[in-house]
């Protein structure tokens, strides 16, 4: 995260911490957590912990370790592709199904999920939080949470951003509606906080909370302006997944 | 050793008889026969009472007859002066002559001869109670027919026992009913009814005329009824002096006609039939018994259902309703089950949520789930209330009898993020 602040995980009681490689997600509910496709399309049993805002094995411990029923990528994610010269990161979203219940508390609850109605689709300038142990101003990764708030941009700021060390040519870089362009003054996601929840606040409510819009997927430069995952397009198959691989009792 | 006939002289005969001498003769003929003893010639001193010379004729010790004097045949055609005829087989005559005898007397010849007794007609008493037939040297009794010679070879009697009765209804009469009954007979009618049924016997007055009690009251011919644990009678006389109907309370009774050797009476005619024993008929408010009747009795079948919010309990299993029947002891099988007030029991808990332990867990008990606020809430809705249902199961008005689920609040940090921004 660049211009965040250490955070408690009494303030993203969602985040969800992937081990390897390093990245986040968010808590949805008891058994499912989203995250981006590309930290999982690798590895398909990842360890994950929540509850924890440092990364101290003591600490994470004092979480919990969550263990993997399934990954299910979007089928739309295009797989294969290196991750370093990924040029299309359309679709960047994937579920990860938990093998038992997590334990809500005052540091582990889901986020929402977007709602159908247009108040869900984020607007420019609307102001939104993100979280991770991502890469810093001043660090590669860090040990523990940091946060920061940042607004909804137009798209066409992400695409102007200009990479110091080109891999792609900046037309190759595919952009498209499932996507959302977020940040401001330096606030940023970068490397590590991958999967993590773009929060923005349910719109209408006496009292405050906040849904998933978005998900951390890629940027062109850390500390400019970044891209994630447009969560309210896959509304549809977020609950077709989650409802087709339920058993008794589960989502 | 007995014999046929004989022949008694005076001493001396038919010389005078001396003083002072006494003679006995032992008569015995063989049993069967009786002894006619006549004098063909009898010259004895004749005194008062004959006191001073005697013949006696002496039976079983008592003596049948005393002579003296003299005697001569009323008949022309019988040499016997004096006859007599014993119904025994023995006799004893003694001749006795005193010291003093001034005139010349010679005494007496007598004979004697075995003849046959008529047992049937001689005696006042009969020896047989129906036929009697005599012939020489005895008699033997016989019977009418459908009659029996007891082992006694003189009485009669009808066989009239052994019948068994197993109908639950039937009709027992006296034998030969309305004609005469025997007597001298001993009557057994057995009615063996099935375990459950009690035996009801009943006698029109008109149908009873059996021998009146003597003047003290006693039934010389009498009609008896025994039950396993009563006896009703005896019961006599013209007209059934019991009441319209016996009720005997057990399942078996013995009928015993007995009857002596006099009477002419036309017996009796009983009817009687199987009462079925009673159940009692129990009331209670959590049931209801079909069929309902005023009264229940062996072998009646009642299905009984609980009301609502009531069940019976039957090892694991609970049951709306059971069949009881009404057994032969007047019991009701079955009889240990009881509608009780339905119990839904403890109610299952649920992930993230709590209910407490009713107090009561009977049908219309309430009970209200909750869930661990503030990280969960009520899938359906602020209040899960279920009730305790007739069924047995807890039941909530939407979800029937699904428990309500606790599910994760979303999207609600407990602490805020706050930037200190400098």
């Amino acid at each position: 995260i660049f211009g965040g602040y250490p955070a408690k995980i009494q303030s993203f009681p969602w985040q969800v911490f992937f081990e390897y490689p390093r990245a986040g997600g968010a808590l949805i509910n008891e058994y499912w957590v989203l995250t981006a496709a590309h930290v999982v399309e690798e590895n398909s049993d990842p360890t994950m912990y929540v509850g924890s805002a440092s990364l101290r094995m003591d600490k994470l411990e004092n979480g919990q370790r969550l263990v993997t029923e399934r990954v299910i990528v979007h089928p739309g994610w295009k797989q294969g592709d290196d991750l370093s010269t990924r040029t299309d990161f359309d679709n960047d979203i994937a579920l990860v199904q938990l093998k038992d219940p997590v334990k809500m508390g005052p540091t582990v609850s889901p986020i929402c999920l977007p709602g159908t109605s247009s108040e869900y689709n984020p607007s420019v300038g609307d102001l939104g939080m993100i979280s991770g142990w991502g890469r810093t101003e001043k660090r590669l990764n860090v040990i523990n949470l940091r946060g920061a708030k940042l607004p909804v941009t137009s798209l066409e700021k992400c695409k102007q951003v200009k990479e110091d060390d080109p891999k792609a040519r900046p037309g190759d870089y595919v952009f498209s509606d499932n996507m959302i362009c977020a940040g401001e003054k330096g606030v940023d996601s970068c490397d590590g906080d991958s999967g993590g929840a773009f929060a923005l606040p349910v719109p209408n409510v006496k009292n405050p909370k906040f849904y998933v819009a978005g998900l951390v997927s890629w940027g062109k430069k850390c500390g400019t302006y970044g891209i994630y995952t447009k969560v309210k397009n896959y509304m549809d198959w977020i609950l077709k997944t989650m409802q087709e691989n339920s058993g008794p009792r589960k989502d | 050793e007995p014999t046929m006939y004989g022949e008694l002289l005076s001493p001396n005969y038919p010389q005078a008889y001396p003083n002072e001498v006494v003679k006995t003769w032992d008569i015995e003929v063989p049993e069967g026969f009786g002894i006619h003893l006549y004098f063909t010639h009898l010259d004895i001193e004749l005194s008062e009472n004959c006191a001073y010379d005697s013949v006696q004729i002496i039976s079983g010790g008592i003596e049948e007859e005393r002579l003296c004097g003299q005697r001569t045949s009323k008949s022309p055609n019988s040499p016997a002066v004096e006859d007599f005829q014993f119904p025994y087989n023995k006799l004893q005559v003694v001749f006795t002559s005193d010291f003093s005898n001034e005139e010349r007397f010679t005494g007496f010849a007598a004979y004697y001869t075995a003849v046959d007794v008529n047992e049937c007609t001689d005696f006042t008493d009969v020896p047989c109670s129906h036929f009697c037939n005599n012939f020489i040297g005895g008699y033997f009794c016989s019977c009418p027919p459908e009659y029996f010679l007891h082992d006694d070879l003189r009485n009669c009697g009808v066989n009239c026992s052994g019948d068994v009765f197993t109908a639950l209804i039937g009709e027992i009469s006296s034998p030969n009913y309305p004609n005469p009954y025997p007597e001298n007979s001993r009557c057994e009618y057995q009615i063996r009814l099935q375990e459950g049924f009690r035996v009801v016997v009943s006698i029109r007055r008109e149908d009873f005329d059996v021998e009146p009690a003597d003047s003290e009251g006693n039934c010389h011919d009498s009609l008896i009824f025994a039950a396993k644990t009563q006896q009703f009678g005896p019961y006599c006389g013209n007209g059934f002096p019991g009441p319209l109907a016996i009720n005997t309370q057990s399942n078996t009774l013995d009928i015993i006609f007995q009857t002596d050797l006099t009477g002419q009476n036309k017996g009796w005619k009983l009817r009687y039939h199987g009462d079925p024993i009673p159940c009692p008929k129990v009331i209670t408010a959590n049931s209801v018994w079909e069929p309902e009747k005023a009264r229940y009795v062996f072998k009646d079948v009642v299905k009984i259902t609980c009301v609502e919010g009531f069940e019976v309990v039957e090892g694991n299993v609970g049951s709306t309703s059971f069949y009881s029947t009404c057994q032969s002891d007047g019991q009701w099988s079955n009889s240990r089950l009881d509608c009780q007030p339905v119990d839904c029991g403890v109610p299952e808990p649920i992930e993230n949520g709590k209910v407490e332990d009713p107090e009561d867990s009977t049908f219309g008990s309430v009970i209200h789930y909750t869930c661990e606020e503030p990280h969960y809430y009520m899938e359906h809705g602020e209040d899960a209330e279920y009730r305790c249902a007739a069924n047995g199961s807890w039941v909530n008005d939407q979800l029937g009898i699904e428990l309500p689920r606790c599910i994760p609040v979303c999207g609600v940090p407990t602490e805020p993020f706050n930037i200190q921004q400098r």
